[in-house]
């Protein structure tokens, strides 16, 4: 049974497809079997993983609206034990076409149950990762309805993205309460942290405030390798290793292991 | 007749809130009568220009659900000459329920009409300027319906947001075909250009190469002011008017009002 963590959060840009790719990479690294999953229409994680979302054969709008099979979908990124589900273009159409399907909250989770009965399948990963668009629309209630293991929320340490934050743990909770009651709050990444402003530290304290015990202890700094890497369709840990960006993102992994006892 | 124009860019978290309200702000100390309307259920433009979203009467919910008019929606923000239709949480509903509503395209075009009809309205505002969410569903589609003179798109000076743009320009082809003959480009804006990294001038060439002619000449810079004062509800120019953002607004502006003949 693998671990399936959604990384949702509707304020656009705060690190969503950054921490998904990046953790996904060093999950990897170390031994972990990890499939990304990337609902989001704009195929960001798709790309970040060296994949063109225009030449993609089936992706996760086959998965969510015509029931394609997982397997059927899924992709090698020729990281080894790395695996993607890639999103493509259609998935922006997937909006209005899933309003009318039966069901149609829990495809996501429908589709990566599965990874939990099929014995060949089953064996297959050890973590799944779900990267969604930035809204609380019908795909991130997918995400969020499959992620047996909570979710996980990236908070840029900015000032409007501290305004989202209470919309957003109502949404998981209407999100639990109706659809998936497993679902909880992994935890919070602040990221984009900028030493040189008091703007981030103040954000830090005041989300750790609202949040007391739920906010990682690693915090991800603004580091312009993190943002020149998918250009290259490359992780962090490939495309500079030693940066601040690749160090914090080995350090949240390491927590995220530690704190799911499989470090 | 007010001059319409709509801040959209599926891509999350480039800009688009930033340059509604300082836009518009500029735009009001320089004599143009301005109304904001924010249609993100995040309503991050209430919040910039001090307004609490949970404390707002009515809200854009109301007019695009319910039809309630302009008049009642809209508040002053106490910036001379600036006025804001405010967004609400309540706004996150209104994708499902617009959904089943006639003429759901063009709500925002049918209450934003009464600008250009009646006397008394017509009178009040120069500019308008619709702050759209981090999408292409049917929030953005009334804000690029009810565009009558153009969508400016910011673009931040990141590769990541260099891959949605050819989605962008074609969903707004569709709308022009479909919903609004007269929806142009007026222009691409770059955002959080840091002068230190190459990655930002690529970006930049690379936008100008695939739109030349119809990227805004003035880039704006990252700027940690800019992200400050939303949290003391102040656009730039009053929160930090020296700034390297204010003063790059300030140009922007200029730019834009030369180019609508205004100047
Ligand atoms: N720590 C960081 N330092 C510098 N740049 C970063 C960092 N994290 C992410 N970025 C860059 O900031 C931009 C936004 O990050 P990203 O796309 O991961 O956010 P997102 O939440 O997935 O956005 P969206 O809401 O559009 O899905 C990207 O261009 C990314 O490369
Ligand atoms: N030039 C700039 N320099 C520094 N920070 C900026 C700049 N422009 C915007 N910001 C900050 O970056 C974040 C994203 O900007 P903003 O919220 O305006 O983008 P958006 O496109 O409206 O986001 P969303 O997609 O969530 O609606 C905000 O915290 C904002 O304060
Ligand atoms: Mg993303
Ligand atoms: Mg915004």
């Amino acid at each position: 049974m693998p671990i399936i963590y959604a990384l949702a959060n509707q304020k656009g840009g705060v690190g969503k497809t950054t921490t998904a790719v990046n953790v996904g990479a060093y999950l990897a690294e170390w031994g972990q079997r990890v499939l990304v999953v990337d609902i989001d229409p704009q195929a960001n994680a798709t790309s970040s993983l060296g994949i063109d979302k225009r030449a993609v054969p089936l992706s996760t709008y086959d998965l969510l609206v015509r029931g394609v099979s997982l397997s059927r979908v899924m992709q090698l990124t020729g990281r080894v034990r790395l695996d993607l589900a890639p999103a493509s273009p259609a998935l922006a159409g997937a909006t209005v076409e899933l309003v009318s399907l039966p069901q149609r909250e829990s495809r996501l989770r429908q589709a990566l149950a599965v990874l939990n009965t099929d014995e060949e399948q089953g064996k297959r990963y050890d973590y799944v990762l779900i990267d969604c668009p930035p809204s609380l629309g019908i795909l991130t209630v997918n995400g969020l309805t499959a992620a047996t293991d909570g979710v996980i929320i990236p908070v840029q340490c900015e000032y409007l993205a501290l305004e989202g934050l209470s919309q957003l743990v109502r949404a998981i909770e209407l999100v639990r309460r109706a659809l998936n009651p497993k679902l909880r709050l992994r935890g919070l990444v602040m990221t984009m942290y900028d030493a040189r402003t008091n703007l981030s530290r103040q954000v830090v304290e005041e989300v750790r405030r609202h949040f007391p015990g739920r906010v990682f202890n690693t915090i991800i700094p603004r580091s312009v390798r993190l943002s020149e890497a998918p250009s290259y369709g490359e992780p962090i840990i490939s495309y500079a290793p030693h940066s601040a960006g690749a160090l914090a993102y080995a350090a949240l992994t390491r927590e995220l292991l530690a704190g799911d006892g499989r470090y």
